[in-house]
C-alpha cells in the first residue's frame, strides 16, 4: 500500500463504509452489490485483454462474447432483481459500453410499457431469450432530437393488413442506434404512421432486419456498422434503410394508439405516452452523470494523494498535489457534485417508478412534471459531469491522458450523453416550456403543486446583506 | 413571514431558499421577455426562439436549485454524526461554489450583496481545508472496485507508477523489441542515403 495513500484514510474523521451504505440504500445492500461484484471478478470468462490493446474489431468480439456470457450467468446465478443485475453488469463492462445495451435498457422496456396483451404474449418470451435481439431505431441521418420531423413512413395497407415501412430520403435513413449494426435482428422503429390517406404521427413498429436463423438483412433491409466514433468502440451503432419493407398489423405496439384491421386509426389517451421510455432513460442518466463524475473523482483525488510535484516552501519534499489550494478547488467541488448527482439519480428513479406505477393506474396528471424535469435534469447533470471529467483528466497531468488512467475512456463514453435521448440545450428549452406554462398560471392565481410550486411565491422574500 | 430575510452563507436551507429565488427570477425574466418578444415577432415561434437564451437559463437555474434542494433534503436522513458532517460541509461547498459560478444571477435578483460575495469565496476556501483530510475516504466511500475502475492512477492501493510501468510493457507495441517497421522501411530507406 502506498503511504501517502495509507495515511490519508487514517486521517479521516467518518467511517468510509457508513457512507458507502447510505450511497447503496443501506448496508445490506453494499453486501449483496459487492457479493455480485466478486462474482465477476473472479470468474475467468470475463477475464480479457486489456481492451485498449485490441483492435475495433477484437473489443466487439470480446464484448459481444462478454454479453452472451453475462446472460447466462445471470440466469445461472438467478439474479433478477433489477438492481442487482445493474450491479452485476456494470461490472462487466467496467467504463466501456456493451452492443446489448440497447436491448437491454430501450427494446425489452418498450415492448413491456407499449405492446399489448397479446404482443406481450407473442414478443417478450422471444426478447427475453435473446432469439430476439433488439434495438430501438429512432434517430435519423438528418433527425435528431426534433422526433416529430422524423421522415421514416409507415403505411397501412388494409388489402393485406400490413404497414409498409419505407426510408424516403437519404436523410431518412435511420442512423446511430446501439447494436443495429450487426448485433441485433428486430428493431423498434419510430415512423410516421399513415392510414387512410392521412399522417398520425410518430408510432412505435417492431420490424424483423435480420434472419433468425443465418442473422443475414432481410429483403428490402440495408443495414451495417456506421464506423468509429470517438469512443464506444465496443458497440456497432449502425444504420437501416428501409426499402418498402412489409411488416404484419400486429408489429405496430398498439397498447396505447391503434389501427383497425379495415385503417381505422383509434387515438391514445395522452401524447406523451411515447415519451413514457425517454423519461425512464432520461432519469436513468441522471444516475449514469452520477457515477461517470464519482469515477473520475475517485481516479484524480487518489492519483493525487500519491502524486508528488513542485515546492510548496523552499527546502522541503515536494508535496502531494492534493495539498495544493488549486488542486482543492478543481476536485472538492466537483467531488461535491458528484455526491448531488447520485442523490438527485435517487430521488429520479424513486419518482419515476412512483409515477409511471400511476400511470398504469391510468393517471397521467404528474407525467408532464416527471417529463419536464427528467428533461432539465438530463440536461443540467450531464453537461456538470462532461466538463468534470475533463478537469478531472487534467488534473491528473500527463499521465490523465494516458488510455491506462481510463479517464479518456471514461469521457469518450459519458460525453455523448449529452446529445442522445435529446440534445441538451433542446431539453432545457422543454423544461423552460412547462416553467413557462407554470409561470403563466401563477400569474393567474392557480396555486401550483409539485416542484415548480415556488413560482407562486412572493420574490421579494430575501435582501442582500450590507455587511 | 413576509419579512424580508437574509441569506446566511453558512446556513444551508438560507441557500435553498436563495436558489428557490433565482430560479424564480430567472422564469420571470424569460417569461416577461417572451412577452415583450410577442409583441413585435411575426409569430409565436419567433417569439420563443429570440427568448431561448434566456428560457434555458431559466431551466438551468430551476434545475439547479433542485439540485441543491434534493442534497439538502437528504442530509435529514443522515444518523451517523460524522457522515453528517462530512456531507454537510460537501453539501454547503456544493451551494456556495455554484453561488461564485453564478453571482451575477444572486446579484441581479438581489439576493446577496457584494460584500456577501467576498464572505462567499473566503468560506469557500476555508471548505476546501476543511474537507482535505477526508478527500480519499469521500472517494472510496464509492466504493469502485479496481477492475472496475480499471485506472492505474485510480488504484486502491496508491501504487501508481510500478503499475504504470507494467501497463506500458503490454502494449502491442512493445511484443517486439525492434518493430518490423524498421526492417520493411527504415534500413531500405538508409541503404538509399
Amino acid at each position: 500500500m502506498n503511504p501517502d495513500i495509507s495515511r490519508e484514510r487514517e486521517n479521516a474523521s467518518f467511517n468510509p463504509e457508513i457512507l458507502t451504505n447510505i450511497l447503496d440504500g443501506g448496508a445490506e445492500k453494499t453486501r449483496r452489490r459487492r457479493e455480485i461484484e466478486s462474482l465477476v471478478i473472479s470468474d475467468p470468462d470475463f477475464q480479457h485483454e486489456d481492451l485498449n490493446f485490441l483492435s475495433r474489431s477484437e473489443r466487439y468480439d470480446a464484448a459481444v462474447r462478454k454479453s452472451a456470457q453475462m446472460i447466462l450467468k445471470l440466469r445461472e446465478y438467478g439474479i433478477s432483481d433489477p438492481e442487482e443485475i445493474y450491479s452485476y453488469k456494470s461490472v462487466v463492462k467496467g467504463v466501456y459500453q456493451e452492443p446489448f445495451g440497447v436491448h437491454y435498457v430501450m427494446f425489452m422496456p418498450t415492448l413491456n410499457s407499449q405492446c399489448t396483451a397479446e404482443q406481450r404474449k407473442k414478443w417478450i418470451p422471444l426478447a427475453e431469450s435473446f432469439h430476439m435481439l433488439g434495438t430501438y431505431a429512432q434517430t435519423e441521418l438528418g433527425h435528431g432530437t426534433h422526433i416529430r420531423a422524423l421522415e421514416t413512413t409507415a403505411t397501412y395497407d388494409p388489402s393485406t393488413q400490413e404497414f409498409v415501412l419505407n426510408s424516403p430520403t437519404i436523410s431518412s435513413i435511420k442512423w446511430w442506434p446501439g447494436g443495429l449494426g450487426k448485433t441485433s435482428n428486430h428493431a423498434i422503429v419510430l415512423a410516421q404512421l399513415y392510414t387512410q390517406g392521412k399522417c398520425h404521427g410518430l408510432h412505435a413498429f417492431i420490424t424483423p432486419i435480420r434472419c433468425m436463423k443465418t442473422h443475414m438483412p432481410l429483403p428490402g433491409v440495408v443495414v451495417g456498422d456506421i464506423g468509429p466514433k470517438f469512443g464506444f468502440d465496443e458497440v456497432d451503432n449502425g444504420y437501416l434503410k428501409l426499402e418498402n419493407v412489409r411488416i404484419p398489423r400486429e408489429n405496430m405496439l398498439m397498447k396505447y394508439a391503434k389501427v383497425e384491421p379495415d385503417g381505422t386509426y383509434v387515438k391514445p389517451p395522452s401524447d406523451k405516452l411515447t415519451y413514457g421510455t425517454m423519461v425512464f432513460i432520461r432519469s436513468m442518466i441522471v444516475g449514469e452523470s452520477a457515477r461517470a463524475l464519482s469515477k473520475s473523482c475517485t481516479i484524480a483525488i487518489r492519483y493525487s494523494a500519491v502524486r508528488h510535484q513542485s515546492e510548496l516552501r523552499p527546502g522541503e519534499p515536494e508535496p502531494q498535489i492534493l495539498d495544493y489550494q488549486t488542486q482543492q478547488y478543481k476536485l472538492f467541488p466537483l467531488l461535491a457534485t458528484a455526491y448531488a448527482f447520485h442523490f438527485v439519480g435517487q430521488y429520479m428513479s424513486k419518482t419515476y417508478h412512483r409515477i409511471s406505477g400511476d400511470i398504469n393506474q391510468g393517471d397521467f396528471s404528474e407525467l408532464p412534471e416527471l417529463h419536464a424535469l427528467s428533461a432539465g435534469l438530463k440536461a443540467f447533470t450531464t453537461w456538470a459531469a462532461n466538463t468534470g471529467i475533463e478537469v478531472c483528466r487534467m488534473s491528473c497531468g500527463g499521465h490523465g491522458y494516458s488510455r491506462c488512467s481510463s479517464l479518456p475512456d471514461i469521457y469518450v463514453t459519458f460525453t455523448p450523453t449529452c446529445t442522445y435521448e435529446g440534445e441538451n440545450t433542446v431539453m432545457m428549452l422543454q423544461t423552460a416550456r412547462y416553467l413557462v406554462k407554470s409561470y403563466k398560471q401563477a400569474r393567474a392565481g392557480q396555486q401550483l403543486t409539485g416542484i415548480v410550486s415556488y413560482l407562486n411565491e412572493p420574490q421579494n422574500r430575501i435582501q442582500p446583506h450590507s455587511v | 413571514s413576509s419579512r424580508p430575510t437574509v441569506v446566511s452563507i453558512n446556513d444551508l436551507a438560507s441557500l435553498v431558499e436563495a436558489y428557490k429565488f433565482r430560479a424564480a427570477k430567472l422564469v420571470e425574466i424569460a417569461a416577461k421577455n417572451l412577452q415583450a418578444e410577442l409583441q413585435h415577432s411575426k409569430s409565436n415561434e419567433d417569439a420563443w426562439n429570440n427568448s431561448s437564451i434566456d428560457l434555458v437559463r431559466a431551466s438551468d437555474a430551476h434545475c439547479h436549485y433542485v439540485v441543491v434542494k434534493l442534497f439538502a433534503a437528504k442530509l435529514s436522513e443522515i444518523g451517523d454524526t460524522a457522515v453528517h458532517s462530512v456531507l454537510s460541509t460537501l453539501a454547503l461547498l456544493y451551494a456556495l461554489h455554484g453561488v461564485t459560478q453564478n453571482s451575477g444571477d444572486f446579484l441581479q435578483a438581489g439576493l446577496l450583496s457584494v460584500p456577501q460575495l467576498a464572505q462567499i469565496s473566503q468560506r469557500l476556501k476555508g471548505l476546501l481545508s476543511e474537507l482535505r483530510p477526508n478527500a480519499v475516504a469521500l472517494v472510496d466511500s464509492f466504493d469502485y472496485r479496481d477492475e472496475m475502475l480499471n485506472s492505474v492512477l485510480g488504484r486502491y492501493d496508491g501504487n501508481v507508477y510500478e503499475h504504470m510501468f507494467e501497463w506500458a510493457k503490454r502494449s502491442p507495441l512493445n511484443h517486439t523489441e525492434v518493430h518490423e517497421s524498421q526492417h520493411k522501411y527504415l534500413k531500405p530507406l538508409q541503404s538509399k542515403l
